[in-house]
């Protein structure tokens, strides 16, 4: 029988350390709260002028992990 | 460059800082300098003029603090976030706090207090953040010779366009 495979691009501390990143960089308002998670990565990459893709590259990945100031970096 | 929403600004010129603690990763007179040095670059470029205080309110205040210090927005431990400050307003607005659990430097070791008390006070003064890369309010740390260091273009227009041009330039 052929294996189901779900794909699961990203492991669950990942998505959390992602969404953390976002909400306290790019967080959601009234206007934009149904933006998806993949919208949210692509206005972070747009922002850095990262290959805009809304999946968590490495390029991405390394971006969040770089020092920086902790205001937002959107504002409503 | 950007502003704050509704662009809040100063009303005033003749802005008072206090430095309410210090880190003990650099000798006190060696934090003195950053700051000083960091708002200058900011002076030189507008009308606005520092004067430090000791005691009593200041418009800016600076300290250095980690994980919860009292402001609802904790540090996170070592990496990742630096600082941050607040925009322009009474009370809070304007204060600048580092995160302690960070290694100050006044060099390319670990985190050049300068280059980051430069960028945070630019917050306190009205500017977000900037998505040009090579702008002092980019986001993102870098270093660079705190010697020769000049304010960037972006920065420049951003803080010139809330408070205008120095009359000196």
């Amino acid at each position: 029988f052929p294996v189901h495979m779900k794909l699961e691009p990203w492991s669950n501390v990942d998505l959390e350390k992602v969404k953390v990143y976002l909400d306290k960089f790019f967080p959601l308002f009234p206007k934009t709260k149904s933006l998806t998670l993949e919208d949210r990565i692509k206005e972070m990459q747009r922002f850095f002028h990262l290959t805009v893709t809304g999946t968590l590259n490495t390029e991405t990945e390394e971006t969040m992990k770089l020092p920086r100031c902790g205001i937002p970096d959107i504002a409503e | 460059y950007q502003t704050f929403p509704g662009t809040p600004r100063w009303k005033k010129t003749h802005l008072t800082y206090k430095i309410v603690n210090y880190t003990p990763d650099l000798p006190r007179r060696k934090v003195d300098d950053a700051i000083r040095k960091a708002l200058m670059l900011w002076s030189d470029v507008t009308p606005l003029n520092f004067q430090r205080v000791q005691r009593g309110r200041a418009d800016i205040e600076i300290g250095f603090a980690r994980r919860e210090h009292g402001d609802g927005y904790p540090f996170d431990g070592r990496g990742n976030t630096l600082a941050h400050a607040f925009a322009p307003g009474e009370g809070i607005g304007g204060d600048v706090h580092f995160d302690e659990d960070e290694k100050w430097s006044e060099f390319n070791q670990e985190v050049n207090l300068f280059l980051v008390a430069a960028h945070e006070f630019g917050h306190s003064l009205g500017l977000a953040h900037s998505n040009v890369r090579g702008a002092l309010m980019y986001p993102i740390y870098s270093y660079q010779n705190p010697t020769t260091f000049r304010l960037p273009e972006d920065d420049r227009r951003g803080i010139q366009k809330l408070y205008g041009l120095d009359e000196c330039v």
